[in-house]
């Protein structure tokens, strides 16, 4: 279940790196 | 008696009619003609993709077996494919394992 928080954070990254 | 000045009243019609659109931006409303037409930078198999695991509401997410259902009659490469590039972009997220998808922007 951490892994899923970390794969969302990570996610949210690169949402955020592709300037969305 | 002379008056002065009275002649220039009703001279040339002022020249600022107000513009009858003000710019309210289009911006990007040119589409450059993509062999995939494209909405919001995704395929429409990619947004299709993106809000079936959006209107999903389950803990674990949408499986792609589940998404396979949904999408039936879409090549399953098409769907793996949508699925890797919106989980690259960030859209999506993977969840108990790989096949598990849940939307980063409704939780």
């Amino acid at each position: 279940l951490q892994r899923i928080q970390r794969n969302k954070q990570a996610a949210l990254r690169r949402l955020a790196a592709r300037g969305a | 008696n002379m008056t002065q000045g009275s002649f220039s009243a009703g001279g040339a019609p002022l020249a600022q009619s107000v513009p009858a659109r003000s710019g309210m931006g289009e911006v990007g409303g040119g589409y450059s003609g993509n062999s995939d037409m494209q909405m919001n930078g995704l395929t429409p198999h990619q947004s299709q993709v993106l809000n079936l695991i959006r209107s999903y509401c389950g803990s674990e997410g949408m499986s792609f077996d589940e998404l396979k259902k949904k999408l039936h009659g879409l090549n399953l490469n098409t769907i793996k494919q949508a699925v890797e590039f919106l989980s690259n972009e960030g859209h999506i997220y993977s969840t108990v394992d790989e096949d598990h998808f849940k939307s980063t922007d409704a939780d």
